[in-house]
């Protein structure tokens, strides 16, 4: 099935 | 000491209504240029960026960097305290716990003022990378509303298909499937779906209703939208709020496992 990522895996902590 | 003019509460009110659904609470930083928000959703599946710069506010002063923490529903409720027309004040001191709100109405006789307790946001903050993206499509905003509210009763996501026929959005559930498909070379008669396409690679990707219905909230603010698509990459969408910034919205997109 599809999974959800979350946005952390592709934005850089600041 | 930080000040910002409005010439009427609406912007304020339709900024509201775009992120208290996928926001509780919220820091707004306050500088030199203006005002900046980013906050995710409590999911962290989506984010929310807003940008307002001061030179374009009917009045804008803030002399040192401060973030004020806000509750976004509590802002909400303040700003319904005003009319759409009403000149609206924001104003916070260094260091204050609290943010003054100041409403006059349009014939100046009227004046509410109203204090709002600030908090203590212990945010995470992320490093949005510059991105190019394969394909970006300007559409109608209410257009772009009316396709999520339509798949999201036959689905909990949609499948966006970018190509140079134009773009497509299809949900599936379990009592059937739809598609919607809109051309990206309308004629030139009103009435057209009028989008613009700007394409390097094909997309296709898919994401969940729910958030991009929480987006759509933002259509009173701009009459267009555009998203930005590239595959494996979370979806950007993008509301001018006139000239003075821009709300963004990004969504990690679903993906196979």
């Amino acid at each position: 099935g599809e999974a959800q990522r979350s946005l952390t895996l592709f934005f850089r902590r600041a | 000491m930080f000040e910002a003019t409005f010439n009427q509460a609406s912007i304020l009110k339709q900024v509201l209504e775009a992120t208290k659904d996928l926001v509780n609470d919220a820091n707004w930083d306050c500088s030199a240029e203006g005002i900046a928000l980013q906050a995710m959703d409590s999911s962290h599946v989506s984010l929310v960026s807003l940008s307002l710069r001061g030179d374009e506010l009917a009045s804008y002063r803030c002399e040192n960097q401060i973030s004020l923490g806000i509750n976004m529903n509590t802002m909400t409720k303040i700003l319904k305290c005003a009319e759409n027309n009403d000149r609206t004040i924001i104003r916070a001191d260094d260091d204050a716990d609290v943010m003054v709100f100041v409403f006059e109405s349009e014939g100046r006789d009227k004046t509410s003022k109203y204090e709002m307790k600030l908090m203590d946001i212990d945010s995470e903050h992320l490093g949005i990378p510059e991105q190019e993206y394969s394909a970006t499509v300007q559409m109608s905003s209410k257009e772009f509303s009316r396709i999520v509210r339509d798949l999201s009763t036959i689905g909990e996501n949609v499948e966006i298909t970018v190509d140079k026929e134009g773009i497509t959005f299809g949900a599936k559930g379990e009592s059937g499937s739809g598609t919607v498909s809109l051309k990206s070379n309308p004629s030139v008669d009103e009435g057209s779906s009028n989008i613009t396409i700007d394409l390097t690679d094909s997309v296709k990707l898919n994401f969940a209703l729910r958030y991009l219905t929480f987006f759509t909230k933002a259509a009173p603010l701009s009459d267009n939208v555009s998203l930005s698509l590239s595959a494996d990459v979370p979806l950007m969408v993008e509301y001018a709020i006139g000239d003075v910034g821009f709300i963004r919205y990004y969504l990690a997109p679903k993906i196979d496992d």
